[in-house]
């Protein structure tokens, strides 16, 4: 781990008895090679190591006595405030429904965070509302009303051949109605590079204006997070995002990359299969998992 | 890269950027940053053009230089198992593979033995009347062992050529769901003999290095005899997979370029390695 691996670069210090430069060189290396292999993106690893470096010789390690630790202990305040930051709190409408519109990639855990925070805010005193905006997979509908079944929780659904545009406005119009206090609308997922998929979510937003769209992510995302993140956020304006599968091993360097290159706030987390696996995301928490 | 000038550092970190940003993981592009080097401290004389082309032939060598076609038992059914973790694309790449095999005059079950997601059966039922397959399902929440049981006999009785049995998507560190997708290949492999003849590991493009674990864990419990990479139609560029070949010798077999029954392609290394680097 990176802990052993600095420890080794500063191994023969006692014996020199002073960092040099090149010692400093050698331990950002490192560090730059466990963000990379925690799939922290190439370029986010390399700004990042840079600004480690800063710290560190504004900080004096070269005068420290435990080099090793002082790196580290640089290295994760850094990841800690760089993914902290903001309160990332659901910002909720002033005059209601809030809606909240869930977007991302396919297979990355919409669907299933759409029922979870239906459940959350269920439990906060909220009365949701689920909308099926997926008319293209087979069986989606299905699967949200299935989870709104499980949860007690409406299902708002026009079938699959209406336009998901008239889809989220009758949803919202109908929220408003029956004194929902939270829409929460499923969209199909979708590549960053689909045009039109991407001029839909577009229309949405500018037809129903969300309270919040939250990015879904996959924890166990690569080097591909940033072009995913920067495209919807500059087609879009995301005002968060949703870490899913943490419960898996994957490092999730796409948190830092995701944040890095959008500014927004990484608002939950995601850890399993069931409706309660939902929690708050802890910046320290996600620093000591991405340095491993 | 400018065409002619001779490899240099600015250059090999350029290759470096590119080789990382496509997944190929730390280890792998210094293994071939290393070695173009060395090319370059002896002196010999390799331009950017000729890096690339040394990089593509490594990287080709090590997918292996032939598409590996589906496998097909001494006797029908040929049985395909379908494993991965959440999300990856198993159950629309049963539905592209299905497709292929009925336009190639097969006839084609299907098994829906993801018997615990919400309307998991509904869309691979779906996804069977798109086709014109049978879909062997039970009701939720019932042992999917039992399900590839009954889909096997039935098969087998009705002369089906393939079987394709869909999984339900587990994370590789849940040693409960992994104890059960080994129960299915048991009871599988006592019912006929070799099965399941195939074992596809189906892996989303987007992934980082985590599919290496992902690879290992599964190829442990249920011996991958392929991969299956999916949704390369965005900008990922799934180096992984290069890692998977090489460490596990396990071929790519099929890639996933859509949502559509038709988009999927027979992996050709020499085109994947492309999109890697050009
Ligand atoms: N282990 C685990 N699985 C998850 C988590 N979140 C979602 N999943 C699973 O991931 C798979 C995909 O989830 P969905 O909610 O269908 O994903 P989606 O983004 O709606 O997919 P599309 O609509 O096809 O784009 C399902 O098997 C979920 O049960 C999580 O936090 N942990
Ligand atoms: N763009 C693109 N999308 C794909 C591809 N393959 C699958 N998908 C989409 O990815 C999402 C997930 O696909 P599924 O087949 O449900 O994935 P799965 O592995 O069966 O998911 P679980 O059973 O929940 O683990 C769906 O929206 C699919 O349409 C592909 O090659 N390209
Ligand atoms: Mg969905
Ligand atoms: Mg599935």
């Amino acid at each position: 781990n990176l802990s052993a691996r600095l420890q080794s670069v500063f191994s023969n210090l006692r014996n020199r008895g002073r960092l040099t430069e090149k010692d400093v060189d050698l331990a950002l290396r490192e560090v730059r090679m466990a963000l990379l292999e925690a799939d922290v993106n190439f370029k986010v690893a390399r700004d990042f190591t840079t600004k480690v470096r800063e710290r560190a010789v504004g900080e004096e390690v070269m005068k420290s006595l435990t080099p090793a630790q002082q790196v580290i202990k640089i290295v994760q305040l850094e990841l800690t405030e760089l993914m902290g930051g903001q309160a990332a709190r659901i910002a909720f409408a002033s005059r209601p429904p809030t809606v909240m519109m869930l977007v991302g990639l396919q297979g990355s855990g919409k669907t299933t965070s759409c029922a979870k925070l239906a459940n959350l805010m269920r439990k906060q005193g909220h009365k949701p509302l689920l909308v099926a905006g997926d008319v293209y997979r087979p069986a989606a509908i299905k699967q949200l009303q299935v989870l709104g079944d499980q949860l007690g929780v409406e299902v708002f659904s026009m079938g699959d051949k209406t336009d998901p545009v008239d889809i989220a406005a009758a949803a919202v119009e109908r929220g408003r109605s029956m004194n929902n206090s939270v829409v929460i609308l499923d969209t199909a997922g979708r590549l960053h590079v689909d045009d039109q998929m991407m001029d839909e979510l577009e229309r949405i937003k500018s037809r129903v204006n969300p309270t919040e769209i939250l990015l879904v992510v996959d924890a166990m995302t690569g080097q591909d997070a940033v072009n995913v993140a920067s495209v919807f956020n500059d087609r879009l304006g995301i005002d968060g995002v949703i870490l899913t599968k943490l419960d898996g091993d994957a490092r999730g360097g796409a948190a830092l990359s995701v944040r890095a290159v959008t500014g927004k706030p990484i608002k939950f987390v995601t850890t399993g299969e069931k409706l309660d696996a939902l929690e708050q995301f802890h910046p320290e928490r996600m620093a000591s998992r991405i340095l491993g | 890269f400018s065409k002619k000038k001779a490899i240099d550092e600015e250059t090999l970190e350029e290759l470096e950027a590119v080789l990382i940003q496509s997944d190929l993981g730390i280890a792998a592009t210094s293994a071939i940053i290393d070695s173009l080097r060395e090319c370059g401290s002896r002196g010999e004389r390799l331009d950017a053009d000729g890096a690339v082309a040394l990089i593509e032939q490594e990287l080709v060598s090590i997918l292996g230089a032939n598409t590996v076609p589906l496998v097909k038992a001494g006797q029908p059914p040929t049985v395909v198992m379908v494993v991965g973790v959440n999300g990856t694309g198993k159950t629309t790449s049963i539905g592209k593979i299905a497709s292929m095999l009925v336009r190639e005059g097969n006839k084609v079950m299907l098994a829906a033995g993801d018997t615990f997601r919400a309307a998991a059966a509904e869309q691979l039922e779906v996804w069977g009347n798109r086709i014109g397959c049978n879909v062997i399902r039970h009701k939720e929440g019932s042992d999917p062992a039992a399900v590839a049981f009954d889909a096997y006999q039935s098969a087998r009785a009705r002369g089906f050529d393939y079987l394709l049995i869909d999984t339900a998507g587990r994370l590789h560190t849940k040693s409960n769901l992994m104890e059960e997708l080994k129960k299915i290949k048991r009871v599988i492999s006592r019912e006929c003999d070799g099965a399941p003849h195939e074992v596809l590991l189906v892996v989303d493009a987007t992934t980082g290095q985590n599919a290496i674990a992902q690879a290992r864990v599964f190829n442990e419990a249920v011996g991958v005899t392929g991969v299956v990479l999916t949704k390369l139609d965005g900008t990922a560029r799934g180096g992984i997979v290069v890692a998977i070949s090489q460490e596990l010798n396990i071929p790519v077999k099929y890639v996933g370029v859509g949502e559509g029954a038709e988009d999927l392609r027979p992996f050709n290394p020499d085109r994947f390695v492309q999109g890697i680097l050009r």
